[in-house]
């Protein structure tokens, strides 16, 4: 499956670009 | 025992710096104000010195200031505009502006665009991709073989590289994202919204006598 997926929509996936945790406590 | 520099640093932000930072961003004087209680807990986790460091900023995403992540690198200088190797309130607020439900798109577009041209040469090359993906395939444990991860980046470069010069310029990102909107979810935080109900302390520290939203 991730072979037919954008190398872009993997990337967006990782932890160190949510920065959404920043603001849950 | 503390030093007379981090002492004088830890202040909190005076009545013109919250209303210049208001009048540049998206955010009312309140909501700057809010988001410095959220400045200061990650400022201070490692040196209570009103700056956040790489260790500091790691610590706030992984619960852990040892991990090193690409990513969390990269956003890490993309928030320190003036390279210094720590991120100022100014820095952090007018970074976070981007990430606003109510910034404008283009700026999305332009900081993404940003976030994944590694080197800052105005291209997304396949070598900078490819790199990515090795980094998220070992931050999620993934083991893809080589071809596979080739055969990714033929359909992307496919997909987003138009005129096919092995790069993708800003254009070509801005038609890609328009295209696939779900690539910029990560440009926007909901919180940004509601940050006044979050950090709901800020009021103690008020600047402002009339807390308005």
């Amino acid at each position: 499956r991730p072979a037919t997926m954008n190398a872009f929509e993997l990337i967006s996936t990782s932890q160190g670009l949510n920065l959404g945790i920043l603001f849950e406590k | 025992m503390g030093c007379f520099q981090s002492k004088a640093r830890r202040q909190y932000p005076g009545h013109e710096d919250l209303v210049l930072l208001a009048s540049q961003t998206a955010f009312s004087i309140s909501e700057v104000e809010a988001l410095f209680e959220l400045f200061k807990s990650i400022s201070s986790s490692v040196i209570d010195d009103g700056l956040i460091n790489k260790e500091e900023f790691q610590l706030a995403l992984f619960k852990s200031g040892k991990k090193e992540n690409l990513f969390a690198n990269r956003i890490f200088a993309l928030f320190d505009v003036k390279q210094k190797g720590v991120i100022d309130f100014g820095d952090f607020v007018r970074a976070l502006n981007v990430f606003h439900p109510n910034a404008p798109h283009e700026d999305k577009v332009g900081f993404s665009f940003k976030l994944y041209d590694l080197d800052g040469t105005g291209f997304i090359e396949r070598k900078e991709v490819k790199q990515m993906l090795i980094a998220i395939l070992c931050e999620s444990e993934m083991r893809l073989s080589d071809e596979t991860v080739e055969l990714i980046l033929n359909k992307t470069f496919l997909e987003t590289d138009v005129n096919q010069d092995g790069k993708i310029d800003k254009a070509e990102w801005e038609n890609f994202v328009s295209r696939n909107p779900s690539l910029l979810k990560i440009m926007t935080l909901p919180y940004l919204r509601d940050i006044t109900t979050t950090f709901p302390s800020f009021v103690f520290n008020s600047e402002v006598d009339d807390i308005a939203t």
